[in-house]
């Protein structure tokens, strides 16, 4: 038996919507810890990982670990239902090939259930190896996705380097090049509109910017996003759930032959 | 143009 219960259902709506494009089917890991799922996107380049901690359900019950098959775009459909204000309730009994949403309204006024069917995916689950990252920069969200959408305008890649003057997005395509460079900057009168940069050594590592825009639709879940390169690593862009958890994307780098 | 590695060059499957 699993049931776990979100007071702050958009959050879940949210996260849908930022990983559904990228991702046809997933499953659902659920434990005593958690409300996780990780899965490549078809072209197995990219890498997400999705952690909502049980702490941050108002109510959560699951019996024994489960993994819940779902088809991510069937899944969108059903939370596109959900009221950005309602409640979420996500339901299962043990051994069932359904899932069951429900919906309440703030005011308790409309309750909804809708039911999915769940479906066997054979994914391979990766180990993801604790690393020290070189540097790592945290910028608004905001900031981050605009860069990103600005430069697939004129090309298709996205060379991210850090040095201790700041962290720059260059791309070049038929029409000419561009570099955007963002300087650390913490005095600003919010922490989240600060760019911060920690920097143990100078980085500098291409990506396909199609797969960066893809991972802004996270944009929404937080003010702030890090970015985490190392050169022989893919880059982690992380997006944290406020008080939950994490939804993070790992994207391989592009390199020379 | 560069050429896109794979995910699974760095992770491993558990």
């Amino acid at each position: 038996m699993l049931e776990l219960r979100l007071v702050q259902g958009s959050l879940l709506k949210k996260v849908l919507e930022s990983i559904k494009d990228l991702v046809n089917d997933a499953n659902f890991d659920c434990s005593s810890s958690g409300f996780s799922l990780q899965a490549m996107d078809s072209s197995h380049v990219a890498l997400v990982a999705l952690l909502l901690r049980s702490e941050g359900f108002e109510h959560y019950r699951c019996d024994r670990n489960m993994s819940m098959g779902m088809n991510l775009g069937n899944m969108s459909k059903m939370l596109r239902c959900a009221g950005n204000d309602d409640i979420i309730t996500i339901k299962a009994d043990d051994g069932s090939d359904t899932v069951t949403f429900m919906f309440e309204s703030p005011t308790q006024d409309k309750i909804s259930d809708f039911e999915m069917k769940l479906m066997d995916i054979d994914s391979e689950h990766l180990g993801i190896p604790e690393a020290e990252y070189q540097s790592i920069v945290t910028m608004p969200s905001a900031e981050f996705a605009r860069i990103c959408k600005d430069l697939s305008g004129i090309g298709d890649t996205v060379v991210i380097s850090v040095t201790k003057e700041g962290v720059k997005f260059s791309t070049r395509g038929d029409i000419g090049t561009a570099n955007i460079v963002c300087r650390q900057n913490t005095t600003v009168d919010k922490p989240e509109e600060a760019t911060v940069i920690n920097m143990s050594e100078p980085v500098s590592l291409t990506f396909a910017l199609r797969y960066m825009n893809s991972f802004t639709k996270a944009t929404t879940l937080s003010n702030t996003v890090t970015i985490s390169l190392s050169s022989e690593l893919p880059v982690v862009v992380e997006y944290k759930i406020a008080e939950m958890g994490y939804i993070r994307f790992y994207l391989a780098p592009k390199i020379e032959e | 143009g560069p050429k896109q590695l794979a995910i699974t060059r760095f992770f491993s499957k558990v």
